[in-house]
């Protein structure tokens, strides 16, 4: 499954 | 939030710091890639346009306002406040061969076509190289100081913690960035070499790097 925007990641 | 996920960020943030520490106390910017510095400030800026758009956390907002400040005055030191130090004559790589195909690539794998994502997408693919210049420095110069090589072994390391962060939340939170990952392995497979020239050379007294 693809990840979503917001990219909580730095 | 993991344990790897805050190490991976401290390990990043103390990569900058003695990169940044390293110019202003030598006053000296020699060895130095001011073109991974400019492609790392350009990652940064392009990636973090989100702090105008979503709120994330404290930790987030603030860590992504470090990070850019650190990453300009990086660059400002190199070009403006030492630039006669600067090795521009071992500086040669050139960046539009990563440039193009970075660009081309975060219009044709994106999670959506929009301005934002796209500039997001491109800052992914475009970390994952930006390291390119510096160690195309090294090679062409043969050395690098011990120092240097502090900073890109921080470097590396975050990379390698933030891959240990994604296999924790791929078991934890079923969470999986794809763009991420596969640059970020392929990103961390370009430290590989360095780590163990840093392991076989650095770690064991030497004060400089010298190339096999």
């Amino acid at each position: 499954e693809k990840g979503e925007p917001p990219h909580d990641e730095l | 939030m993991n344990v790897f996920r805050l190490a991976g960020d401290v390990s990043h943030l103390v990569a900058i710091i003695i990169l940044l520490v390293k110019i202003w106390r030598s006053k000296s910017c020699a060895g130095i890639s001011g073109k991974s510095q400019v492609l790392f400030a350009l990652v940064f800026t392009t990636r973090y346009l989100d702090l105008f758009t979503v709120f994330i956390s404290a930790y987030n907002t603030i860590m992504k306002v470090v990070f850019l400040a650190m990453s300009y005055a990086t660059v400002y030191l190199i070009y403006m406040r030492f630039r006669n130090m600067y090795d521009s004559e071992n500086d040669t790589f050139r960046v539009e061969f990563l440039l193009v195909p970075v660009i081309g690539l975060s219009f044709l794998e994106n999670y959506a076509f929009t301005p934002l994502e796209i500039l997001w997408t491109f800052s992914i693919f475009l970390e994952a190289v930006a390291i390119m210049p510096q160690l195309f420095m090294i090679t062409k110069t043969g050395e690098a100081e011990s120092i240097t090589t502090h900073y890109l072994f921080f470097l590396g390391l975050y990379r390698a913690l933030y891959i240990a962060n994604w296999v924790w939340r791929y078991h934890t939170e079923e969470f999986f960035d794809q763009i991420a990952v596969v640059s970020g392995v392929v990103q961390t497979i370009f430290y590989c070499d360095f780590f163990y020239l840093y392991v076989t050379r650095v770690l064991r007294g030497k004060a400089k790097m010298i190339l096999p």
